[in-house]
């Protein structure tokens, strides 16, 4: 399944 | 990593450090909601768990902990220094914070990218980050107080909120797959409720001024 996005935004 | 995103990060965290030293330098806080920063406080608290599992980059790691640190610093200069506590306008300061806190932790439940812990608290973040300055706004129409929100203060918030805009709209543009929904749609949510306490910012500065000229 999608992994989410890594949160690379502060 | 882009040109506005950076800004955006650096406009923030300068909006952060602006308030602090303001209330460090004057040890005074009226005028300033405590329970919009520990909001804010809340909002880094929960989006920065990641913090010691996943590594993005030196910058990612630092900023994370500069925030943490300056956002609770001033909550605890509001709670708990001596002289800085007596300024706080407790009686006004009265908007129910635990309705948002509540609310957008409900909303993450249910709009979410995973139903994991990690990604429910990160959307919370990302909603409540949205809706905490609403008690500031409230305390702001109600007190009309802006001896502590400088215009830098005022101003950085918004250049935060613009360079985040700009940064989104760069990277839709620019990466294939550049889907944040959440984030973007919140932080437009977000810089429209800034608008208005912009709005009551600049009406509450121009009183104030008025006030002030020489009789």
């Amino acid at each position: 399944d999608k992994q989410p996005e890594t949160h690379d935004e502060l | 990593m882009n040109i506005f995103r950076l800004a955006g990060d650096m406009t923030h965290l300068l909006s952060i450090i602006v308030l602090l030293l303001k209330i460090y330098a004057t040890k005074s806080c009226s005028g300033i909601s405590l329970k919009t920063q520990e909001l804010y406080a809340l909002v880094f608290l929960a989006r920065y768990l990641d913090l010691f599992t996943d590594f993005i980059s030196v910058y990612n790691t630092i900023m994370k902990v500069v925030f943490i640190a300056s956002s609770l610093a001033i909550v605890w200069c509001m709670r708990l220094h001596p002289l800085v506590k007596r300024s706080y306008d407790k009686e006004l300061d009265t908007f129910r914070h635990y309705f948002l806190i509540g609310g957008t932790f409900v909303l993450a439940l249910v709009l979410n990218e995973k139903f994991t812990l990690q990604e429910i608290l990160w959307a919370f973040s990302i909603y409540l980050e949205a809706v905490a300055i609403l008690p500031q706004l409230v305390l702001l129409q109600r007190s009309g107080n802006v001896d502590n929100l400088t215009g830098q203060y005022v101003f950085f918030l918004g250049a935060y909120r613009a360079f985040y805009i700009l940064n989104w709209i760069y990277r839709y543009l620019t990466e294939p797959r550049f889907t944040r929904w959440i984030a973007c749609v919140s932080g437009i949510v977000q810089t429209g409720i800034y608008a208005d306490f912009f709005y009551y910012y600049f009406i509450s500065w121009k009183n104030n001024s008025k006030l002030k000229l020489p009789a």
